[in-house]
């Protein structure tokens, strides 16, 4: 009796030791097998413009660093990787997903106008253009204060951490990157750079750098570890601030340090349109969502589809619809003046957001593409093509 | 400009673009802070009419809406128009995500619609969706092809009265990271060389 009685609680034990190693290795498996092809990723992504930044976000986020955090630190490395791009001299905008709460917000930290410019500044844009080389030209950065803000809202690791990978490649003998020296090259701009105080930076005596090359830049390096130590404040109202401002004075800079004090980044919502099964959000004006938002809305109502593409007239028919869009598109970017200095713009987006407008320019498109300008609001030469 | 795309773990994500403008921002660099400058407000000519400045040049209101139709001067603390469009994309009920954004001047709404318009309708996967040639559409209503965009096309358009011009060179760089269910995808542009990382 006891004999059998023994024997079942075995057989129990073995069946449940056994469903138990079955759903560890399962567990097991599905975190190391994804079943979504060699090209994917079973659990967190960065995409950035190099593979090395790419690689330093995804440390990031293995570290247990928010996306943010990781956005931050591809970022920064981009700016050395990328310097022609974007860098501590610009400014940046966020867009947020934050999955517990459901919200996305946008952090606008784009440079904004300083207190001081040229009287007639925009009388400079046809000789200015396409490059608009000079100090008249310079926005207060926003884009430390918007990583600062960034990482307040949402970050989850030592802000420092985001600037070591970087600080490590440029303290570990940091090179050109092909991209970089392809711009170095290109004969449009060579000139302007060689006759800008780039040329010390990027340039070996008169040739500038190839592929591969030694990029020693030890003040970017000492600037990133000093923001990491001390945090945004020194280079918004402190040293480094002080150090760049009289730099670029020597240029004919008028940006001072109250420029760069009074400098806050923008959070708003997220603009947000239904796209059929999706919601797209996107950044509000000044920013370019709301043109995005329109161009789709319009598209979606066209109910293109892969069958759309599957014969050649299809797809002359896809992008006909697409090239009118984009035209009645141009005609409405007048309306992303910035609301906040330009009251009378206040709402000046929120038609392109809507169904009214898009089903209004449905109507609009035929099967011609020989409309005068003015059918798409494009009658006057506007813009110079910048954005 | 750059644009970076992030989904994390617990799915949440970011999509952000930063940019000193046109390359090499003003040419202006601070020695002392390694630090190159924006030439960020070189895009408030964009407001103005092409030959003219700060003066006013009235347009009577056109049939969707009325253009304001002046070059305003610049006011301290604004903000320039940007085509920047760091996006997110959710599909609530299928658990699904694009994030996504592009750099390239007025190239990037054009880019990164056609981005989102060949991944999410057009039958493209992620990779060849930012990999096709695109279009753009000049402020003179004429069409510009990207390098290898479709010859069939192009003349298909042509016969439909589609103007088209040449563009020196294309800058249009597209970054995303989707999540289709349990699978995380995530393509940076070959234009730049760019290269995507996840685990």
């Amino acid at each position: 009796m006891a004999r059998g009685y023994g024997a079942t609680v075995s057989l129990v034990l073995l069946g449940l030791g056994l469903a138990l190693a079955v759903i560890v290795l399962a567990v097991v498996l599905s975190r190391h097998q994804a079943p979504c092809g060699p090209q994917a990723f079973a659990h967190a992504a960065v995409a950035a413009d190099s593979k090395v930044c790419s690689d330093i976000g995804r440390a990031i986020l293995q570290q247990q660093g928010s996306p943010v955090d990781a956005t931050i630190a591809a970022l920064v490395c981009t700016s050395v990787v990328n310097p022609q791009s974007m860098g501590l001299g610009g400014g940046v905008i966020f867009t947020i997903y934050n999955v517990t709460t459901g919200k996305v917000e946008v952090i606008n930290a784009r440079e904004t106008v300083p207190a001081s410019h040229a009287p007639s500044l925009l009388d400079q844009c046809a000789q200015a253009l396409p490059l608009g080389t000079g100090a008249q030209w310079i926005g207060v950065p926003g884009e430390l204060r918007g990583y600062a803000e960034a990482h307040r809202r949402h970050g989850r690791l030592p802000w420092a951490q985001l600037f070591q990978p970087t600080i490590a490649l440029l303290r570990g003998g940091h090179v050109v990157a092909p991209v970089l020296s392809r711009f170095l090259h290109n004969s449009i701009l060579r000139p302007s750079l060689q006759a800008s105080t780039l040329r010390q930076l990027f340039f070996n005596g008169t040739e500038p750098l190839r592929p591969q090359d030694p990029l020693p830049w030890p003040a970017l390096a000492t600037t990133l570890e000093t923001v990491a130590t001390e945090g945004v404040e020194v280079f918004y109202t402190g040293r480094l601030g002080q150090m760049l401002v009289e730099d670029i004075a020597k240029e004919g800079s008028q940006l001072t340090l109250q420029d760069l004090a009074k400098f806050q980044p923008e959070v708003v919502d997220a603009l947000e349109v239904p796209l059929g099964d999706y919601t797209l959000y996107s950044p509000p004006p000044p920013a370019g969502g709301a043109i995005l938002s329109f161009i789709l809305n319009v598209l979606r109502g066209f109910n293109f589809s892969t069958e759309s593409m599957a014969r050649p007239e299809g797809r002359v028919n896809v992008y006909h619809h697409l090239v009118e869009t984009l035209k009645f598109a141009k005609g409405q970017r007048w309306r992303l003046g910035d609301p906040r200095s330009h009251p009378k713009l206040q709402n000046a987006s929120r038609d392109l957001l809507g169904e009214t407008l898009a089903q209004l320019i449905r109507q609009q498109i035929d099967g011609r593409g020989d409309h005068q300008l003015s059918h798409y609001s494009l009658a006057e030469a506007w813009g110079h093509g910048t954005g | 400009t750059s644009h970076v795309s992030v989904l994390g773990e617990d799915g949440s994500a970011v999509a952000a673009t930063s940019t000193i403008n046109t390359p090499f921002g003003a040419m202006v660099y601070s020695p002392r802070t390694g630090i190159i400058l924006n030439n960020e407000l070189l895009d408030l000519c964009e407001r103005c009419p092409r030959g003219s400045g700060t003066t006013p040049s009235p347009v009577s209101g056109d049939r969707v809406g009325g253009a304001p139709g002046r070059c305003w001067p610049p006011v301290p603390g604004e903000r320039s128009p940007s085509s920047m469009v760091p996006s997110i994309l959710i599909n609530k009920a299928q658990g699904s995500k694009l994030v996504i954004g592009g750099a390239g001047g007025e190239l990037i709404i054009s880019a990164v619609a056609q981005a989102i318009m060949s991944k999410l309708w057009l039958g493209f996967d992620l990779r060849a969706a930012i990999a096709a040639p695109i279009l753009h559409v000049n402020s003179k209503g004429c069409v510009e092809y990207e390098p290898n965009f479709s010859q069939e096309v192009q003349r298909g358009l042509q016969d439909r009265g589609q103007n088209q011009t040449q563009r020196p060179f294309f800058l249009n760089v597209v970054q995303a990271v989707s999540q289709e269910g349990a699978c995380v995808y995530a393509v940076s542009d070959l234009r730049k060389s760019g290269e995507a990382a996840g685990y």
